[in-house]
């Protein structure tokens, strides 16, 4: 096992996890689609939905975590995260995507592809925001 | 006897990053 100081990844992407949709369907973490996520958030009265594009990926100076700069929402607004290299990001009509799939793979068992430049990724923002 | 274990459920919003932009009013 690893070190209690390694960081790791919440519990819920491990495979096999249940994740409860809006309308109370239960579903493995492994088996959401595209459509598990656009229904919940229609649902749900504070969630929104948006579409988040990956433009840059770069390696950070931490070890094993990357940073990830998204276009996010309408008006493409730049938003950057570090995150671990296996942290898995949902793509539109792909899937669970990550920039060391191999990574989630062998930590999480979760089916994962690797995350691009132009891949566009489930986020969710606040409905009212403003 | 063995008690069952209750099995954790998420919530699926748990899964999905909040990319919040910056306000700019």
């Amino acid at each position: 096992p690893p070190p209690p100081s390694a960081p790791s990844l919440p519990p819920y992407f491990t495979k096999g996890s249940i994740i409860q949709l809006a309308d109370g369907e239960l579903k493995r973490v492994e088996d959401l689609k595209t459509e598990d996520f656009i229904q919940s958030a229609e649902i749900s009265n504070e969630l929104k939905i948006d579409s988040s594009t990956v433009e840059r990926i770069d390696s950070s100076h931490t070890p094993n975590f990357a940073i990830i700069q998204f276009a996010v929402g309408e008006h493409r607004s730049q938003v950057s995260v570090e995150v671990l290299v296996e942290y898995p990001f949902f793509v539109f009509g792909q899937g669970w995507s990550s920039c060391c799939p191999e990574r989630t793979s062998q930590l999480l068992e979760l089916p994962c592809t690797k995350l691009s430049v132009g891949d566009v990724c489930i986020s969710l923002t606040l409905k009212n925001l403003r | 006897n063995v008690e069952p274990r209750s099995v954790p459920v998420f919530p699926w919003h748990s899964l999905v990053p909040f990319l919040a932009p910056t306000q700019s009013d």
